[in-house]
Parts: C-alpha cells; sequence; structure tokens
C-alpha cells in the first residue's frame, strides 16, 4: 500500500 | 544552571511516555524560555518535536543554554519512581555529566532524589519552515487514538480524505475495509469535544499506522489533537501544553 516517504525529502538538514 | 520545578510530576512523565518509543536518544535544550527537544526515528520518518514552556514550571531558572542528552528509556525508568502528584524538580550544572531529579511528597516529608547520566548526542536538525497546509483539523484527541486503533486492526495504512464538510479515515486490508467519516461540529457546553476543519484545498493523504500507533501516545496531554495537511507532504500532528506543546511530522506514503 504505497511507498513510505522520507523526512529528508521534504526539511533541510542543519 | 538550570533548575525547573513541575507542579507535578505527571507532565513530564506523560511526555516521556509520549515520545520514548518513537526516538530514544535526544538532547533536551534547555533555555530561559524553557525546554525543547527535536529528535527523528531511526527510518527518519517520524519527527518529535517538543517545546515546555517555562510558564510550565512553578519555578524555573536556566542562566544560560544548556543541553542535556537523555536516553529516553533510562529516564523513563527513574521518572516512574516519582509519583503523578508529587513536585518534581529538575536540577543540571552548567555543563553536566548528569540530571538531578528530586520528587516532593506532598502529603508527607519524603524526598525522593535521582540522577541520570547523560550522554554526548550528536543529533542533526532539521528545520521545519513554517507552511500553509491544505487542511487544519481539530478534534478530541481520544477520538482519533481510538479511530486510529480500530483501523489498525485492517491495515497498515490509513487514509485520510478531507472536505469542508467531511473527514473521512480509511483502511483497506486482506481481511476487509472500514472507514470513520465525521463531521465539523461546534459543542458550546463541551468546547473539547469541537470538531473543526479548516480547508485551503482537499486533502487525500496516506500514512503508517506504526507511526500514528507512537503519535497517539501523546493523547493524555491535550484534550484536542491538531492535525495540519498537505498532499504529498509531512503532517503535523500536535498535542498542545498549557504553554509549549508536543508535534510529530510524519511523512506520508506514495502510491507505487
Amino acid at each position: 500500500t504505497g511507498v513510505q516517504g522520507r523526512l529528508d525529502t521534504f526539511f533541510k538538514v542543519i | 544552571m538550570l533548575e525547573g520545578k513541575f507542579e507535578e510530576a505527571s507532565l513530564l512523565k506523560k511526555v516521556v511516555e509520549s515520545i520514548k518509543d518513537s526516538v530514544q536518544l535526544c538532547n533536551f535544550v534547555c533555555s530561559e524560555h524553557g525546554i525543547t527537544v527535536q529528535a527523528v526515528d531511526d527510518s527518519r520518518v517520524l519527527l518529535v518535536s517538543l517545546l515546555i514552556g517555562n510558564e510550565v514550571f512553578s519555578d524555573y531558572r536556566c542562566d544560560r543554554n544548556i543541553t542535556l542528552g537523555v536516553d529516553l528509556k533510562s529516564f523513563a525508568k527513574i521518572i516512574r519512581c516519582g509519583g503523578n502528584d508529587d513536585y518534581l524538580t529538575l536540577i543540571a550544572e552548567d555543563s553536566p555529566d548528569s540530571v538531578t531529579l528530586v520528587f516532593e511528597d506532598k502529603n508527607s516529608d519524603r524526598i525522593s532524589e535521582y540522577s541520570l547520566k547523560l550522554m554526548e548526542i550528536d543529533n542533526e536538525f532539521l528545520k521545519i519552515d513554517d507552511m500553509d497546509y491544505d487542511s487544519v483539523i481539530k478534534m478530541p484527541s481520544i477520538d482519533f487514538q481510538k479511530i486510529c486503533r480500530d483501523l489498525s486492526t485492517l491495515s497498515e495504512s490509513l487514509q485520510i480524505l478531507i472536505t469542508k464538510d467531511s473527514i473521512k479515515f480509511m483502511a483497506e486490508g486482506e481481511t476487509g475495509n472500514g472507514s470513520v467519516i465525521l463531521k465539523p461540529r461546534t459543542d458550546i457546553d463541551k468546547p473539547e469535544q469541537s470538531i473543526t476543519v479548516k480547508l485551503n484545498n482537499a486533502v487525500n493523504s496516506t500514512f503508517g499506522l506504526k507511526y500514528i500507533a507512537d503519535i497517539v501516545k501523546g493523547t493524555s496531554l491535550s484534550n484536542q489533537i491538531v492535525i495540519k495537511i498537505s498532499n504529498r507532504t509531512p503532517a503535523l500532528f500536535e498535542y498542545k501544553l498549557q504553554s509549549g506543546y508536543l508535534r510529530f511530522y510524519l511523512a506520508p506514503k506514495f502510491e507505487d
């Protein structure tokens, strides 16, 4: 039921 | 030096119980404004963001920023030693090796003191900009918890569909399907029972229920949960504290 997204795709690591 | 006194130990207990299964090692960053935590789970799907504002404490002082690197599993064991109604004071030096927890029983002279060794935790920080979300819903946190627990018996995924006049939670599994539809409602006598929907765009998003099962552990912190969702971006699940919040950012699932 779909592919799990990752937060790194959306938020910049600082 | 940090010295923060909670009127009741139960608040910090609930906070630790709410996040300890999502993240294990995290830095409690103490400043004059209060205590903040940001940590991401090992799979990098769920982010925990906590602010315990200084107004939550009955006494609070923190002269300079202090970072407490905490193993939450160990912290949870210590914090369970205190009574829910006890005063709880956190004490740490400016460059601490340990943090001290002092529990004071209000009904007797019993004072219990524990110290937890701190760790050097090198965690990166994710920059989260303020976003305009497609939809913001507010609903009783206990209802959200029940819906998610019920639907998790059928599927590993929860689909949330929001239109201006309804919120639909759906789960499709091998053994069967389930859905729960809620309508916005205002309860004047019990505002915590109200359900509100603010909608800019209709939403259709899917999330892993194993992560949501961890999020709903925050239910005891607030009567209401605020869920901010946009299509194809992480959703924000927020439990407000008297001053501050416990937020979870959860990355969605995509179609293959």
